[in-house]
């Protein structure tokens, strides 16, 4: 099986605000195994 | 049973069968190795179609997977319970020591599959900021969704959408290409639109739903994808707290989703059944698919329960549009919090 996550999220920059204390960032890398509960990115 | 003592002999048909599913087997773990080093190595797997796969459609893989389930849930006697499930976890790498109970209270082995874990076995990052993985399994692709088409890459070759994966969505922001604008760095960024009608697709079905977030932000679109393998814990929890505003159920085909049909199947995720949950979290959109296969053919949600997937009646109804509900009250849907079990991947 097999599930896929898609959502929206605040990107590092934006046009008004050079700011990127907002951004989300992935924090996994490909092939990773991974479980319930931690964090796929900030 | 030779006249001569009690030794036991083998017939010959058994014993080439057996042969021959130990050499199917290995040739299987060779292959896995070879993906694993190239994978290591940084080579991307290619879109490779072949003979096999298309043969796989011509099998009846959703009375296969019924057939399968109907064996799973077959009650076990209890002394064989713990050599069974002890097999299984041997097999396909589980942890017996988080089940909940002890091994020889699961009657059959699609209740041990969908097993709960003992309290604290899967701690939740706490981090307000941090979304969470909703399942145990390997990542096979993340990144950011960009352009007016949102491909999400299956593996180097092949891509598909992500519209043709969630369906017709109300919610999903639409990214047109006027809106992709570039920062100083030439990186592509989205900014909001509060008034813009392409932002979002305004539904009859839920029309108060709106972005509420401040227009200054800038916000894109990411993915995740991560395949369960059988021997994976298999409930899926929410990633964060968010609101659940419609259920879309697609009755599709059950292919298989490993690494190699991921590899020869074209549109295989988005071909498949599966249960699409869409919604709002505090940064706007969001929505998880979780996709059948054949051995673990349906999916079971704890807020839905009446909802019944894997039928055999929807066995040809693969292109009709999905059955979609909106949960009520209209714009605030079902709260999750972060971390609450919301559905489960069940045998056949």
């Amino acid at each position: 099986s097999t599930v896929i996550l898609i959502f929206q999220a605040p990107i590092s920059k934006s046009l008004e605000d050079d700011s990127a204390s907002s951004e989300f960032r992935f924090c996994i890398k490909r092939g990773d195994r991974i479980h319930v509960g931690e964090a796929l990115g900030r | 049973n030779s006249s001569k003592g009690d030794s036991f002999l083998v017939p010959g048909a058994t014993l080439a069968t057996i042969v021959m599913l130990g050499a199917l087997h290995a040739r299987r773990l060779y292959g896995d190795k070879k993906l694993e080093e190239a994978r290591e190595n940084g080579i991307e797997i290619e879109f490779q179609p072949d003979v096999k796969a298309t043969f796989l459609r011509l099998l009846p893989l959703r009375s296969i997977s019924r057939f399968w389930g109907f064996l799973a849930s077959m009650e076990l006697p209890i002394w064989i319970r713990p050599y069974v499930y002890r097999s299984w976890a041997r097999a396909f790498h589980s942890n017996l020591e988080e089940a909940a109970k002890p091994l020889d209270k699961y009657a059959s082995l699609r209740e041990f599959f969908v097993r709960t874990l003992k309290d604290g076995s899967r701690p939740i990052d706490s981090d307000p900021c941090c979304l969470i993985s909703p399942v145990d399994g390997t990542i096979l692709r993340f990144g950011e969704l960009k352009g007016a088409g949102s491909m999400i890459e299956q593996v180097k070759g092949f891509s598909y959408s992500v519209s043709s994966l969630l369906g017709a969505s109300p919610f999903l922001p639409v990214i047109a290409e006027e809106d992709i604008q570039q920062d100083s760095e030439g990186q592509e960024i989205i900014p909001r639109h509060e008034n813009k009608k392409s932002w979002w697709r305004i539904s009859l079905a839920s029309p108060k739903v709106r972005d509420p977030a401040p227009a200054s932000l800038t916000t894109g679109l990411f993915y995740c994808v991560i395949y369960l393998k059988p021997g994976d814990y298999h409930r899926i929890h929410s990633p964060v707290d968010w609101n659940v505003l419609v259920r879309r159920h697609f009755s599709g085909r059950l292919f298989p989703l490993n690494e190699r049909a991921a590899r020869t199947i074209r549109n295989l995720y988005v071909e498949n059944e599966r249960i699409v949950l869409e919604g709002r979290w505090q940064e706007g959109f969001m929505a998880i698919a979780a996709i059948g296969a054949t051995t673990i053919g349906s999916i079971e949600l704890f807020i839905e329960p009446e909802l019944w997937t894997n039928q055999t009646r929807k066995n040809l109804l693969h292109s009709e549009p999905p059955e979609e509900r909106v949960y009520e009250p209209e714009a605030v849907g079902v709260m999750l919090k972060k971390g609450d079990e919301v559905a489960a991947f069940n045998m056949g």
